[in-house]
């Protein structure tokens, strides 16, 4: 674009982001505005600038929770960035986004859709369709069109965010296990729960095949050792209990490794008890308390 | 019969709206 943020800006931001984590709202916002006032009035209205500045007030805003504020802020820069930057520009659909977040937050998701939606298309033509930020959207729009009940387009946008992370970053980027758990969301929402579970799963071999490389007779997943052990309760007559499964150190791998593959622990458990399938739910919940 | 942990998920803020 050929704009760049000027250097007493960057100062400016970066001091107004000390104030703002100290939760000094009362120096931070005179600061901002005091500076718009300033650059409105040597720079004019339309400039960069004041776009700029007017993002940096927004995120103050945000962080008291004040989203109507915030939004009005960002309507302003998005029209100046419009009108420097052009429509397609990816200032544009940034600003686009941040909009639809914090009508979002307000839970105004209806007005928020079309936002994201344009955000979404200025993203494709300017990164192509493939491009991991065009994901990152579609993840939003999904979120959207699931806290509106929309769930087959919410299934359509979480698959192809799916298939990007996938194709571009590869089956053990973060984001896939985020966006399978997503998704697994979604069909939980309408009761497909086979759907669910087989997403739970996927994301749990992956993790396994990450950590040992492969799955073999020695080498299983957690939920296959969860399932043998529900087998093994129905088959056998428990007298002092079954010996203590060990999952080859299994949930010591997944500790550190994400947060997601907890997630998804717990929410295959609360599957596997829905079908009454205790020792399997509970494998994987203590599994899942062990990995905290 | 307990409702599935599902993690909150939150809509994503894009902090490149400054780089520009």
């Amino acid at each position: 674009s050929g704009y760049e943020i000027p250097a007493r800006l960057r100062t400016l931001h970066n001091l107004v982001i000390q104030y703002a984590a100290q939760g000094r709202y009362e120096v931070a916002v005179p600061l901002c505005k005091q500076a718009l006032e300033d650059l409105e009035r040597t720079s004019g209205r339309g400039h960069p600038d004041v776009a700029t500045m007017l993002n940096i007030l927004a995120l103050v805003y945000r962080d008291q929770n004040k989203y109507k504020e915030a939004a009005h802020l960002l309507n302003d820069a998005l029209s100046i960035r419009e009108s420097t930057l052009g429509r397609d520009h990816p200032a544009v659909a940034a600003t686009l986004n941040n909009l639809a977040v914090l009508y979002g937050k307000r839970g105004k998701y209806k007005e928020a859709e079309p936002l994201c939606q344009r955000a979404l298309e200025i993203r494709e033509k300017v990164l192509g369709n493939d491009h991991p930020d065009v994901a990152k959207q579609l993840n939003n729009l999904a979120l959207l069109c699931q806290n509106q009940g929309k769930y087959e387009a919410v299934e359509r946008y979480y698959r192809r965010a799916l298939a990007i992370y996938e194709g571009q970053l590869g089956p053990d980027n973060p984001n896939v296990a985020r966006t399978k758990n997503n998704l697994a969301s979604c069909y939980l929402k309408q009761g497909k729960y086979a759907e669910a579970e087989t997403l739970y799963k996927e994301i749990l071999t992956q993790a396994h095949v990450q950590e040992f490389g492969s799955v073999d007779d020695n080498h299983k997943p957690i939920w296959m050792h969860a399932e043998e052990r529900e087998e093994m309760s129905k088959t056998q007559h428990r007298e002092g209990g079954t010996p203590y499964v060990e999952y080859g150190g299994w949930y010591k791998a997944c500790k550190v490794s994400s947060p997601t593959v907890n997630t998804t622990l717990r929410n295959l458990g609360a599957l596997y008890r829905r079908q009454g399938k205790l020792e399997a739910a509970e494998t994987l919940e203590e599994c899942a308390l062990r990995s905290r | 019969d307990r409702p599935p942990a599902n993690k909150q998920q939150q809509l994503e803020w894009d902090d490149s709206t400054l780089s520009y």
